[in-house]
């Protein structure tokens, strides 16, 4: 189902967004 | 309330002027701050503007977050 595997992708590409943010923000107390 | 505030840490980084709301563009710029392709970060936009008007609310961003925190289906933070 090409639906399901762009939301698969979708959920990666959100995944490594949060991700991004979440280690930027490392180190601010 | 730690995910509530990191999820409004996180939309103001991406809220760069402080509008409430985070457009298509906001989103291109970040890709100077994090480890994203445009492309990536406009699927990203696409994926939680929800209701595809173009505008990303706090509450679209913060429903977003939640379902990569908990998983999809849980209420938004």
């Amino acid at each position: 189902d090409p639906n399901m595997k762009g939301a698969a992708a979708n959920e990666g590409v959100l995944a490594n967004f949060f991700n991004s943010l979440l280690s930027k923000k490392t180190g601010v107390p | 309330s730690t995910v509530l505030e990191k999820t409004q840490e996180f939309f103001q980084i991406c809220d760069i002027e402080s509008k409430g709301f985070i457009t298509r563009r906001d989103m291109q710029r970040l890709h100077r701050e994090l480890p994203l392709s445009g492309e990536e970060l406009e699927n990203v936009f696409d994926t939680l503007d929800t209701d595809g008007n173009g505008y990303l609310t706090f509450d679209e961003f913060s429903s977003g977050f939640s379902e990569f925190m908990f998983g999809p289906g849980v209420p938004s933070v």
